[in-house]
């Protein structure tokens, strides 16, 4: 049974497209073939992992717009074992462009339907719009990463009620899988105080794992390398790595 | 002439909230009387200044789509000559419900129309979608805040390409009056080359005033405080004091 985890939080810079990448990157070094679905208009994710665009590459735009096969845009990254399905900034403007149509939510899911991968991981735009929701309605499961700071913590509400509209209307077997903490500052009250609501409000669900703030998680994509290939020896990688342990542990339930 | 200062960028987390939020209260403190419209559904600005909402509370939700005078929703910030209007999370399906409608975009101006504040800043949501659209319309410039690190550099080319087709198509006397730059961390290379490619490519319009990371900026939300209240003598509170004086500055050509 394949995994489609769709890497959401409407709210902006809380490590989901540093996720998406370090996290795909892992999960291909444990021997697990991955694809990588980039969703986001600004294509971080797809840049993250150095692949080269131009404005007219094709992407999952052509996907949900054009109904193009998914597996004729997926490039490989320069880890073995993980895949990517480039996003471009075409992507933008699916809502007003799909708006009227018929089930505009479902088209990802369709497109997924004939693509063989164990572990899909899908990277989501900051905002609860088409693209969210496609990934939603796509998915099997959700993970979602929380930055350790006060305005992170505002929306959670919010997005739980969004997930369980999608639960109830769109996709029942929908479940969060895990919350994850980022960006987290030991140094800091506020990162302690904020772990301590999430943990919380989430129990359980949230990893063990907590991804620490971490400069060289932020060049990283600059060299357009995950932290497993850009400092393997980082803190960062050490968190991702742990992270994945448990994501496939979670898996085998 | 009274200004009106869209803050604007389609990357998640960059400090929109925490510049609209800090600024407004500077320029409030020395005397300027000022409007802050919170237009992203998150509304992290609103309860930054430590507004209470209840989800039944009017927002510019009711101004952009019933016509609600926006006069009417404005409340006091516990900043003297610092008032809000405050948004709420119904703003989230305001694209879609807006669809097919005449004009969307121009609602925010012609609610502005009978408004009187010499300054207004404008918090926008992570997208460029209706509400940053409607935010564009309405202002008579933009600032730009950008976070010192790399993802922050690959949404630019394509958010000046988003002005200037709200400038040629929709607001002609539109510029953009600065870029900010945030978050800068002096301790590592990462925001000194950042830095520098954004001041390669903006030139003048970079404010001088640079925002250093600083969990006090991060903290002061917590408490719905401004820096300036919050912690008046942080490094954060001087960045900001010294932006403010830079935008008075700009304000005066
Ligand atoms: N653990 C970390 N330590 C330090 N920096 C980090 C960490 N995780 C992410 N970053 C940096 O923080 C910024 C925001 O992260 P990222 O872009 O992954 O968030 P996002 O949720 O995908 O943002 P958006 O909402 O715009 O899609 C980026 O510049 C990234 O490099
Ligand atoms: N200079 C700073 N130093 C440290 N933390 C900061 C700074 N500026 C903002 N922050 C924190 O970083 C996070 C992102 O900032 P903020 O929410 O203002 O960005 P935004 O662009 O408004 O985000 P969104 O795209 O979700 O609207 C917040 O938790 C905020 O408290
Ligand atoms: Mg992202
Ligand atoms: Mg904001």
């Amino acid at each position: 049974m394949r995994r489609i985890i769709a890497i959401v939080n409407q709210k902006g810079g809380v490590g989901k497209s540093t996720t998406a990448v370090n996290l795909g990157a892992c999960l291909a070094d444990e021997g697990h073939r991955t694809l990588l679905v980039d969703l986001d208009p600004q294509a971080n994710a797809t840049s993250g992992l150095g692949i080269e665009r131009t404005p007219f590459s094709a992407s999952t735009y052509d996907v949900l717009m054009n109904g193009a096969a998914l597996e004729d845009i997926v490039v490989v990254a320069e880890v073995p074992g993980l895949y990517v399905a480039p996003s471009s900034i075409h992507l933008a403007g699916i809502e007003v462009e799909l708006a009227g149509t018929q089930g505009p939510e479902s088209r990802l899911r369709s497109a997924l339907g004939p693509v063989d991968y164990p572990l899909i991981l899908l990277d989501c735009p900051p905002a609860m719009g088409l693209l969210t929701i496609n990934a939603l309605t796509a998915a099997t499961e959700v993970l979602i990463p929380i930055q350790c700071e006060y305005y992170a913590l505002e929306g959670l509400k919010q997005l739980l009620r969004s997930i369980e509209l999608v639960q109830r209307h769109l996709n029942q077997g929908l479940e969060i899988s895990g919350v994850l903490l980022t960006m987290f500052d030991s140094r800091t009250n506020l990162s302690d105080q904020v772990a301590g609501e999430v943990r919380r409000f989430f129990g359980e669900r949230v990893y063990q794992s907590v991804i620490p703030r971490s400069v060289r998680l932020a060049e990283a994509p600059s060299h357009g390398k995950p932290i497993t290939l850009y400092d393997p020896g980082s803190r960062g990688a050490q968190a991702y790595r742990a992270l994945c342990q448990e994501v496939i542990q979670r898996g085998r339930h």
